[in-house]
């Protein structure tokens, strides 16, 4: 038996917001640990690694590991259906073919359930080694959500550039050129606005602006946005979920040819 | 145009 109650029921629809134009099919890994997910995008170029610990909700329960596979599509439809204050109840049988999602209105009055039917999914874990990375940069979500819009106006990819002094993003294409500079600066008052880079040593990687523009539709997620990069390693878009877990993105770099 | 490198070159199958 799986089950887990979140309070703020609505992070699970910002969550799947943030998958669903990446992958179709997928999934949710339960276990005592939590509810995690791992895919690619059909063509490999992106991972998203999700994860939410089981201490973050306000109650869950799984007596054995459970893998339930879904459309991400259908999955977001129904969790469109659910209020924006609504307290989310997830339930399913351990042999069971469906997964029901409860959604209770804070005056309890409107109480609804949705039962998803499950798909068989092949799904190809990957083991990602960890990595220290040469450059990291936090810097405010919505800012780099906009940077990336800004971008795909000029170019289909950026060159992301970090130095001590900032973090430069630049694109190229048929009607001219584009460059943002973010630099560093603390806020003591509004620590979501700040920029930290902490750089080991200077970096600079091109990657497909579209996939960056996917992975920002997890900006309602988290004020800030952490991105990790290595030498022709691929880039981990990381996005904190409060007291919960993450979503993290991974992102093959482009190479010249 | 720069060429996309594909992830399975960097993450190994479990």
């Amino acid at each position: 038996m799986f089950e887990a109650r979140l309070t703020q029921g609505v992070l699970l629809r910002k969550l799947l917001d943030s998958m669903k134009d990446l992958v179709q099919d997928a999934n949710f890994d339960c276990s005592s640990t939590g509810f995690a997910l791992q895919a690619m995008d059909s063509s490999h170029v992106s991972l998203i690694h999700m994860q939410l610990r089981s201490d973050g909700f306000d109650h869950f329960r799984c007596d054995r590991n459970l893998s339930m596979g879904v459309s991400l599509n259908n999955m977001a439809k129904i969790l469109k259906c659910m209020g924006n204050d609504d307290v989310l109840t997830m339930k399913a049988e351990d042999q069971g073919d469906s997964v029901t999602f409860m959604f209770e209105s804070a005056n309890q009055e409107r109480i609804s359930d949705f039962e998803l039917k499950l798909m068989d999914i092949d799904s190809e874990q990957l083991g990602i080694p960890d990595t220290d990375y040469s450059a990291t940069v936090k810097m405010p979500s919505a800012e780099f959500a906009r940077i990336c819009k800004d971008l795909s106006t000029i170019g289909d990819t950026v060159l992301i550039a970090v130095t001590k002094d900032g973090v430069r993003f630049s694109t190229t294409g048929d009607i001219g050129s584009a460059n943002v500079t973010v630099r560093s600066h603390s806020n003591v008052d509004k620590p979501e606005e700040q920029v930290v880079i902490d750089m080991q040593e200077p970096v600079a990687l091109t990657f497909a602006l579209r996939y960056l523009n996917s992975f920002a539709k997890a900006t309602p997620l988290s004020n800030q946005v952490m991105i990790s990069m290595s030498k022709e390693l691929p880039v981990v878009v990381q996005y904190r979920i409060e007291d919960m877990g993450h979503i993290s993105y991974y992102l093959a770099p482009k190479i010249e040819d | 145009t720069p060429l996309q490198n594909n992830l399975d070159e960097f993450f190994a199958l479990i």
